[in-house]
């Protein structure tokens, strides 16, 4: 009996609930789907503020780099050249335009300041330029004055409505002086060097040691090319400068247009004296002074 | 159909949250960039 009691004894292993547990287990909870997903979404919010932070740093960053490159661009135009061509929107990375909302800075205002400056330098320079006429020997076919500065020459060409080639000068008295000259021999006369200068000197004269007797004779051009520019200029000069009207050298063709003139006023005065000495009254009028003198001055030492 | 909309939802937000660490790290990256060459 206890035998077959005993195989009344269930002996089923009672699976179903094993089952039922491990398909519990395997879907989490609603509660654990909601707290990882709050979970995400605060760090996605964290996320999003470091990179809106970072963005603003980022655009801090840029703006001062821009202002730093237009500075150093506009002080580069000023001393040398006009601008390199400012670098294309395209190469701008599409994601710092996108990510970053930037508004790209706009370059028209920067080409307008430019513009207007390039403007106004131009109306400036053409307000220096200045025509000086020198005279020169015949025989000579070389296009140097001899003006007081000194001169590098950095090109030479042949234009259309002149014979002569136009040679390019640039002051060499200074590294910053940037006044140019242009030389070239002139169509009516060919013994008469036509000199443009452009600009004005920042530094004074060279020493005038050697300009004393070595200077062109220049001739301020009766026309209206002829400014007072030039003529300061050339004033200041300790060599005899003479003005002679174009229309007058055009008739005078002549050699003796090409006379010396520091010789010419030496004669002068020989004639003078010569003249005054031959005159029996200024001689006379000259003893009546010297003697007078004398008396007055034995007179007062008694 | 919750569990489902809610792991939809975790999913989506993962996926902007990779795409945000992408982009906050070439940000980093630029900023980096800048900031050396300012130096």
């Amino acid at each position: 009996m206890d035998q077959y009691s005993s195989s009344l004894v269930d002996t089923s292993l009672d699976l179903t609930i094993g089952v039922t547990r491990m398909r519990v287990e395997e879907d989490p909870p609603t509660s654990a789907l909601v707290e990882e997903l709050n979970r995400v979404s605060a760090e996605n919010k964290k996320l999003s503020e470091m990179l809106t932070l970072m963005c603003d740093n980022y655009n801090v960053l840029r703006k001062q780099l821009m202002e730093y490159v237009n500075k150093s661009n506009i002080t580069e135009r000023d001393q040398i050249s006009p601008p390199k061509k400012r670098k294309s929107p395209a190469r701008e990375d599409a994601f710092s335009c996108a990510v970053i909302g930037g508004v790209s800075e706009s370059s028209s205002t920067d080409q307008d300041e430019y513009l207007c400056k390039k403007q106004r330098e131009e109306t400036v320079v053409k307000e220096k330029v200045s025509r000086v006429y020198y005279k020169t020997e015949a025989s000579d076919t070389t296009l140097v004055v001899k003006d007081g500065y000194q001169w590098r020459k950095y090109g030479q060409k042949v234009t259309r409505d002149n014979p002569s080639p136009r040679a390019y000068f640039k002051c060499a008295c200074a590294p910053s002086c940037s006044v140019k000259k242009k030389v070239q021999r002139s169509v009516e006369d060919q013994s008469v060097l036509v000199a443009t200068y452009e600009g004005e000197h920042n530094h004074p004269m060279p020493s005038q040691i050697d300009s004393n007797n070595g200077l062109n004779r220049h001739i301020s051009h009766g026309g209206s090319a002829s400014t007072p520019v030039a003529a300061n200029r050339r004033s200041s000069l300790t060599v005899p400068v003479t003005t002679v009207d174009m229309i007058e050298s055009k008739k005078v063709t002549s050699p003796t247009s090409r006379i010396d003139f520091p010789q010419v006023q030496k004669l002068l005065v020989e004639q003078m004296a010569s003249s005054l000495t031959k005159d029996p009254n200024f001689t006379a009028a000259l003893a009546a002074a010297v003697t007078g003198k004398l008396y007055q001055q034995n007179h007062t030492e008694k | 159909e919750k569990r489902n909309m809610l792991q939809d939802e975790i999913n989506r937000v993962n996926s902007e949250n990779k795409k945000l660490t992408e982009m906050l790290a070439r940000v980093c990256e630029k900023y980096y960039a800048l900031n050396n060459l300012m130096e």
